[in-house]
């Protein structure tokens, strides 16, 4: 499903280069549960934005189901990531002037879904991971482990094929944690491609294969026995 | 130094009320290490935000060092908050447009230090959480670790006596954690107070009092030996 193939991210601050990325070569099959783990500023996030085409790298090659990504255009990428990919971001990217309710619908905009529907399906989401009774709070009115469910609702809602999640358990405890990757798990057991960044290695015990990223390269890549 | 009185913070949304803080009694006294804990939306931050002055409770009273808050103006408690409390925000809150030393340096524009002085000590926390190359980039050029720990250097950078951090190391793998609470530990060893909310039992470890909060009450207030 995801073939990387020498990929670098090189950013050039004035006279020097910040290497994110210095020469992945990686690849993700149809239905694997994959944790991406380093430490902070090792290339995870970068790594990320490239795999779910938000971000185009410096030099490297990437196929996503067989289609060359660095060959299409910015209107092709972004029918891609809306209809095939869900995507939890770092900082949860929710629209500040939009109800919980409304965030999660956003998905269901794009796929042209009925009025009614997106508000069963969007309200359904946030049920799943514990916020029914705050559909109508906006961001602001919203502690910081509910922003970040209303963030992994809404790239759930629309039953994307693979699952991106950066950091998807970071502002949340341990109880409620678990209450997340056991809805990942679920996802990926009905045949879903789940690829998550985490520092915490209580949550990578949950995936059958982990990446570790050190200085824009990858280090290791190991099977395991999903929790 | 902390001293809360039937603290209470509600917030009516239509016909419905949230009780975020539904009757907090407590006292946090002078060169305490303190972690609160909680589950996801139990109350944690609006605790933090009232204790830091940057909320005001619906009722209910607060002292800090002796002075009673619910009886001081806007600009008084500007004043005390830029003058003794370094705030590391759950979400950060960087300025955008400005590099990592310059948000760095802010509490020390506040206090009226010299250009000079105020660029030595902001490169000076930078470098003590791991971010000495990094001192140029805006925000948007950083990882979330990365800009955590600005925030983390700009809460220490003006030697405040009371240090309150809302998830400090939420976005930090289990190394740099490590760092973070090593360096928190040796400012309280200095007699510097410090009240942190977490969720992660590791970090939690590092504190001599642990707080645990549950739909805006206190359900337990317990001391430990720190690591
Ligand atoms: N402006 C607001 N209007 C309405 N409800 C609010 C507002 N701000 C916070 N709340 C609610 O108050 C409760 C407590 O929020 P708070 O941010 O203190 O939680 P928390 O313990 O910090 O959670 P987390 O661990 O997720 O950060 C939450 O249920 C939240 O939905
Ligand atoms: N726009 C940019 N310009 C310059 N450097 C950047 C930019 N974006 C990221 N970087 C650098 O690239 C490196 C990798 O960043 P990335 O966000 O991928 O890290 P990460 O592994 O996700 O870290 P974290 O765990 O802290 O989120 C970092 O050292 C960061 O400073
Ligand atoms: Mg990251
Ligand atoms: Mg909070």
């Amino acid at each position: 499903l995801i073939k990387l193939e020498a990929i670098r991210k090189t950013y050039v601050m004035g006279d020097t280069e910040v290497h994110a990325l210095a020469g992945v070569t990686l690849e993700i099959a149809h239905g694997e549960f994959v944790a991406i783990m380093g430490s902070s500023g090792s290339g995870k996030s970068t790594l990320m934005n490239i795999v779910g085409c938000l971000d185009r790298p410096t030099s490297g090659r990437y196929w996503l189901a067989g289609d060359e990504i660095s060959r299409m255009s910015v209107n092709e990428l972004a029918e891609i990531r809306n209809s095939q990919i869900g995507f939890v971001f770092q900082n949860f990217n929710l629209l500040a002037r939009t109800t919980a309710l409304e965030n999660v619908e956003l998905p269901l905009v794009y796929a042209g879904v009925s009025a009614k529907e997106r508000h069963r399906r969007a309200a359904q989401a946030l049920e799943k991971v514990g916020l029914g009774t705050r559909t109508d709070h906006t961001p602001s009115q919203l502690s910081g482990g509910q922003q970040q469910r209303v963030a992994i609702a809404r790239a759930l809602v629309s039953a994307p094929k693979l699952i991106l999640a950066d950091e998807p358990t970071g502002a949340l405890d341990s109880k409620t944690s678990v209450e997340v990757m056991a809805l990942l798990q679920e996802l990926w057991k009905a045949g879903i491609t789940v690829v998550l960044v985490t520092h915490e290695p209580d949550v990578a015990e949950f995936a059958a294969r982990v990446i570790v990223v050190r200085d824009g390269l990858v280090k290791e890549d190991r099977r395991q026995t999903p929790k």
